[in-house]
């Protein structure tokens, strides 16, 4: 499983949620306007979050932060 | 299999449920406006609860807690 | 495999019942109104049952308790 | 694999067959009108009979038991 | 793999048919009117049989033992 | 795999032969008009034959032995 | 994975080759008019042929031997 | 994986190519007008070609080799 | 997985790719005009050419090298 | 599970993030335009950025960078 | 899983990447006009890159490298 994160503006922010126990940030990673960013859950990453206008499309569906 | 969660408004709980023979709060992960997580089920979360105005799209479909 | 179940008012149960020779109750979650809860079959859980006006999401159907 | 119960009045009688090379109940679960059950098929259930009115979701179509 | 059986009047039978070398009843079951029964196909029962008014949903169609 | 056979008339017929090296008579399962036999495939039986007026549905189809 | 044979007329025969380096006949079925022969791929028959008029259903869709 | 070879005149060729590290005839099978054959890919016969007026039913379509 | 080649011409080539740290031909097959190969990819041939104008039938579309 | 990215100018880059604790960049291929890179997430790339004006084709559908 | 590329001109060439910590070239094969290579992604292969007017056939699309 990935997903795909496209940010509209510079600055969005992708961040990695550990898998475990605990639920911490294990990467931020930042994005340019218009860069795009394919992530999957791993061993490692069980969570993601993602802050700022973007395009996020999944299995169910595309999302746009800012609808 | 994962879920998707956007708030609707700030203030937004994303809350994992433990796996076991107990269910407590494992983690409670809060969500500012437009910030979309995504969430898997794993090893320690089996269940999930969200508070608050959301989407939420999921394999059975996209459901808006306010509606 | 996870269900979604919709609060549609305050007071909505969700009951998890035992895996295994017996069947007993296991958890009981309450839930607000609006507040969506995200639940898989588990190696404890192989039935749920919920009380109260709700919606609930499954593989099979969109089912609303009060209709 | 699961199924839906949602019981049209109160009363209805959902049964748990054991698996194995005899066939007993192992469970009766009365749901009260408007209750839903979700129930998989398991180690110890093979067989499920369901009593009374009620709605029954499953992979291959919705069974309204009074029609 | 389960199959639905919905009796249209009592006195239907549900007959398990024992998997191995020999073919025998292990189990029957018999249905008053408006009774549904979920069956699987087991490691004990490899065929099913069934008698008298009965709607019968598999992954091949729904059948209709009178018609 | 599992296929479905109604008997449209008393006598019909359906036999297993017998998985491996030799093809062999396993079992013959005599159905009466209306009656209805569910039959997977097993590790005794990888042929079935029926013989008689009946419709058999699988997952190629509906056939009717009579058209 | 299974096929299905349907005999238009009598003595059409169904024929299993062997699965191994050597491809001999392992198994001749004579179908009366009507009758149906419902067969596996298998550890010991890796090709099928089919002689006479016959109807076939296969995943491939339904073959007419005579069109 | 099987495909279905349905001979549209006598002497259609099925010819089955080894497996392995050579690529060799492993054996000829020749059909006469309308017969059949359904012939899986197995250890031993990891190609096919087909020489003749034939029709082929695959997983890609149906293929005439006269077309 | 497999493919189909269907030879528009005779001289039509399909060859095997080896599969591994270095590619190399491995089986170079000439078809004659209507000749049909269905060829899989194997522990030995991980990548196929076809030479001359022909019909390739695979998961992604037909596709017709003279086009 | 593969991706497709097809760079609308030169200078497009692809960037493999690295698998495991830490999110490094592991590889970064320079496409000019017109060039097409298919890749796969691996046991060392759990993560794909991509810069520039590309048209990248996922399971979620064909996006592109400067839409 | 495999990929279809179609040479439009002569020149086109079809670059396998390493699979792997590095990635570097360890295959280029040029195709000449009309030329199809059907390539699967494998153990040494988790990358591939085409360059050159041609037609690639992939689970998400048929693309163009020229439009
Ligand atoms: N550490 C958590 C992260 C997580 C996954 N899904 C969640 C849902 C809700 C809250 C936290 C989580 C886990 O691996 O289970
Ligand atoms: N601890 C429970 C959590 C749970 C999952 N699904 C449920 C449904 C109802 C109640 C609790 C649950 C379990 O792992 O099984
Ligand atoms: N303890 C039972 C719970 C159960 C599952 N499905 C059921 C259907 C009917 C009654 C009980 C059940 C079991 O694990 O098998
Ligand atoms: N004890 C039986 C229960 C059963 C399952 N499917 C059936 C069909 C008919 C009769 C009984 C059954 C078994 O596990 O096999
Ligand atoms: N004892 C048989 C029962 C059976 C299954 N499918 C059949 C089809 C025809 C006749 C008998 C059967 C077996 O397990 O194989
Ligand atoms: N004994 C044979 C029975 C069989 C299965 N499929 C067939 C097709 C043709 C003839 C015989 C068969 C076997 O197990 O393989
Ligand atoms: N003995 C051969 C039979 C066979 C299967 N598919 C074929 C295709 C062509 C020719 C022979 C065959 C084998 O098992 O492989
Ligand atoms: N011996 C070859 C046969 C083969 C399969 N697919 C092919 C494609 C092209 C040429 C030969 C082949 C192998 O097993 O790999
Ligand atoms: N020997 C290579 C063959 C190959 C497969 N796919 C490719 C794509 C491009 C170049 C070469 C290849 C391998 O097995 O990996
Ligand atoms: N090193 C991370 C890379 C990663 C994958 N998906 C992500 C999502 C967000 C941030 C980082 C990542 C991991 O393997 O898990
Ligand atoms: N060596 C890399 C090749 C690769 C695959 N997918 C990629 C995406 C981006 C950059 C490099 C790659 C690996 O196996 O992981």
């Amino acid at each position: 499983d990935y997903v795909v994160i496209k940010a509209k503006v510079s600055g969005v922010q992708v961040i990695g949620l550990t898998r475990g126990q605990e639920t911490k940030f294990n990467h931020l990673e930042k994005l340019d306007r218009g860069e795009v960013m394919l992530a999957q859950f791993t061993e490692y990453t069980s969570a993601i979050k993602v802050r700022g206008p973007a395009m996020i499309y999944t299995k169910h569906g595309v999302i746009d932060t800012e609808e």
